[in-house]
């Protein structure tokens, strides 16, 4: 860990600090807990305490803002640069400022607290299915009044249990007008509005009249982002239109064409060589609760680690469950010393709980073993995915699952039972079309399966690929008799029958498929596409290499 | 992301994400993060010529320190992160 130059520090163990606005991204609530998680990542292992203030001067005084926003050190736009922070002090020291051309949330996507409805105030539960269609955002559908709305279980069909999705229509926020919805349309400076506009502002934030006039009235709100609109670009907070032209093809989804940089885009309009209005695609966002307490590091003290675990190093990075480094510890704790005095206990029952409900000896003083999950929706990255006699399976240490000709996911089955010749972890795997072979790769060694008869292991520079190779990550059927095989940013082409690496390779992936992570850990064909998995996210490109979709493994192919 | 194939590259409007070069990208991000003195080594060449700021920026990122910029450099400044500077002039 490192402190700033002088070991700068709060004289005083009682830190206060006040949010000053908010990001259209997340709900008030949302926000504030965030924050308030992410103090509490200090205050856990300090004897420091944050108390909020809603005025005057704060320690730390939080605050969202665009490019230039009132400090010597602009924000950039989207992704880049997230936030930052001031080491301790009076004035701007110890402030905290968050890049709003971000797409805030809780690092897992959309994170969307409803309102009104009958879930008081539940988050969305995406997807989720109504009338039969699943859904991965808010949508209007089944309403005519045009609001935007979630399931927060998965199938309102069944649960019925919903809520409204922020919107204009619904609430603003900020401004001067207690959260009053939108006025459409409202008169700004002798001119009509019909939506949100960010005319008459220089700091690129959204806002629209609660009333019917501006110009007499002066009552205005800033308007939150809905679920489906996009960031940055020039229309900011419009939804995407599907499908829009550009560059006279035709779009259904968001797309990387046109940029050198990979970020998934859309147009606001049908025809964006028209039109020319667009944005990014919402996307898993950064997580507000993980950057803050990074920041909130810098405003006790901290400097940045070169620890890559540590929540201080410089690089963001998503963890679901956040655990905080000893390098972390032991920073804060050189300048506050550790927490003293007892952990605060939890509330216990007052009743006698009935005899089932108290634990077993056995629960409260040994440790349960972990049991993998046999729920694939539950499984965040595949060791291999890969089509196997037109239907689509999906390996995970020693089981797998498939999905039916008819789209029913069925599953888990036992690897062992099936083919017991093969490790239960395997790196991939993929169907020879001529002979329908099944070829099991696992780190260096391979398997080649005719019905239930076994060949292997054997070495996989049998094939002619390197020594020093550690796995072959992913295959792509190339015609007949030939199989692409990939591993790291590179790529090989093997002769079935020959059983032999083709001349003239390795290839780089990028110089052959562009658009993809070159570093995907699975590679395979699927209903005549490439795809490309990187975590929980896979790449589909079309036979002439352009990519066409970016989706989720889970929602998509696996229907959760 | 490697770079999409036979692709048009167009000139968005309002995109605060500029087209740069790695070289220009590892200028900008070096000088933004404190690596180089923009007072004293505002140009490209004072710095190749030592590749110590390279180095310095690869030591504190926890990568191998060749001084150069290969690919994992480039990657690296690539990354979401946190606006404080690494190293403060």
């Amino acid at each position: 860990y490192q402190t700033f130059e002088g070991d700068l520090k709060w004289d005083h163990t009682d830190v206060t600090y006040r949010i000053l606005n908010y990001s259209p991204d997340m709900e008030a609530p949302l926000t504030d807990d965030a924050f308030a998680r992410a103090f509490k990542v200090w205050s856990d292992v300090t004897p420091l305490t944050f108390r909020r203030l809603y005025d005057g001067t704060a320690d730390i005084m939080i605050s969202f803002g665009k490019a230039d926003h009132g400090d010597p050190y602009p924000f950039d736009g989207k992704d880049g640069l997230l936030a930052h922070a001031y080491p301790p002090g009076k004035g701007i020291q110890g402030d905290a400022h968050f890049d709003d051309d971000e797409y805030w949330t809780l690092g897992k996507g959309p994170a969307i607290q409803t309102r009104y409805g009958n879930a008081e105030g539940a988050i969305c539960h995406f997807p989720f299915e109504f009338e039969g269609q699943s859904y991965s955002s808010c949508t209007t559908d089944g309403r005519t009044d045009g609001l935007s709305w979630c399931a927060t279980t998965a199938n309102y069909d069944q649960d019925k249990k919903f809520g409204f999705c922020p919107s204009e229509l619904l609430f603003t926020f900020g401004g001067n007008d207690n959260d009053a919805p939108c006025v459409f349309p409202f008169v700004f400076d002798g001119e009509k509005y019909e939506s949100c506009t960010t005319d008459g502002r220089t700091d690129g934030y959204r806002w629209c009249a609660t009333t019917a006039n501006f110009d007499t009235d002066k009552k205005y709100g800033f308007c939150p982002n809905r679920d489906t609109a996009v960031t940055g670009g020039n229309a900011e907070g419009e939804p995407c239109k599907f499908p829009f032209t550009f560059l006279e093809k035709t779009y259904t989804s968001c797309t990387s064409e046109g940029r050198g940089d990979g970020k998934l885009w859309c147009a606001t309009t049908s025809n964006y060589d028209k039109d020319k209005k667009w944005g990014f695609c919402a996307d898993r966002g950064y997580s507000l609760f993980l950057v803050a307490a990074h920041e909130f590091g810098h405003a006790l003290g901290l400097d940045h680690s070169k620890v890559q675990d540590a929540l201080m190093y410089p690089m963001y990075k998503y963890i679901e469950d956040f655990p905080l480094d000893k390098d972390d510890i032991q920073g804060i704790q050189y300048l506050y010393g550790p927490k003293t005095g007892p952990n605060p206990t939890p509330p216990k029952p007052t009743t006698t709980p009935s005899s089932h409900t108290i634990p077993t000896p056995s629960e409260t003083t040994t440790t349960t073993p972990v049991i993998p999950s046999k729920d694939a929706c539950e499984i965040n990255e595949f060791d291999s995915i890969t089509e196997i006699g037109k239907e689509l399976h999906f390996f995970k240490d020693g089981h797998y699952w498939k999905m039916s000709k008819a789209g029913k996911r069925i599953g888990p089955f036992l690897m062992s039972e099936k083919w017991p010749a093969v490790p239960a972890v395997i790196n991939t795997v993929f169907e020879d079309q001529l002979t329908k072979k099944l070829y099991f790769f696992a780190g260096k060694q391979f398997w080649v399966y005719t019905g239930k008869e076994v060949l292997g292991p054997r070495k996989i520079e049998k094939l002619g690929l390197p020594s020093n190779l550690e796995k072959v990550e992913g295959a792509l059927q190339r015609g007949i008799g030939k199989v692409l095989l990939f591993s790291g940013e590179q790529f090989w082409r093997l002769d079935v029958k020959a059983q032999m690496i083709d001349t003239g390779y390795p290839r780089e992936t990028d110089l052959v498929f562009g658009g993809v992570p070159n570093d995907s850990h699975d590679v395979f064909l699927y209903k005549g596409f490439f795809h490309f998995c990187r975590q929980g996210f896979y790449w589909r490109m079309n036979s002439k290499k352009q990519v066409d979709r970016v989706g989720y493994v889970k929602h998509d192919l696996l229907k959760c | 992301w490697s770079v999409p194939l036979k692709s048009v590259f167009v000139t968005f409007p309002g995109d605060a994400i500029k087209n740069m070069t790695d070289v220009e990208l590892a200028d900008e991000y070096l000088k933004r993060y404190g690596y180089i003195d923009v007072l004293k080594k505002s140009t490209l060449q004072g710095f190749f010529s030592s590749s110590d700021a390279l180095k310095n920026l690869q030591s504190n990122l926890g990568l191998e320190e060749t001084g150069k910029l290969d690919a994992a450099t480039i990657d690296a400044m690539k990354k979401p992160r946190c606006g404080v500077p690494d190293v403060r002039n």
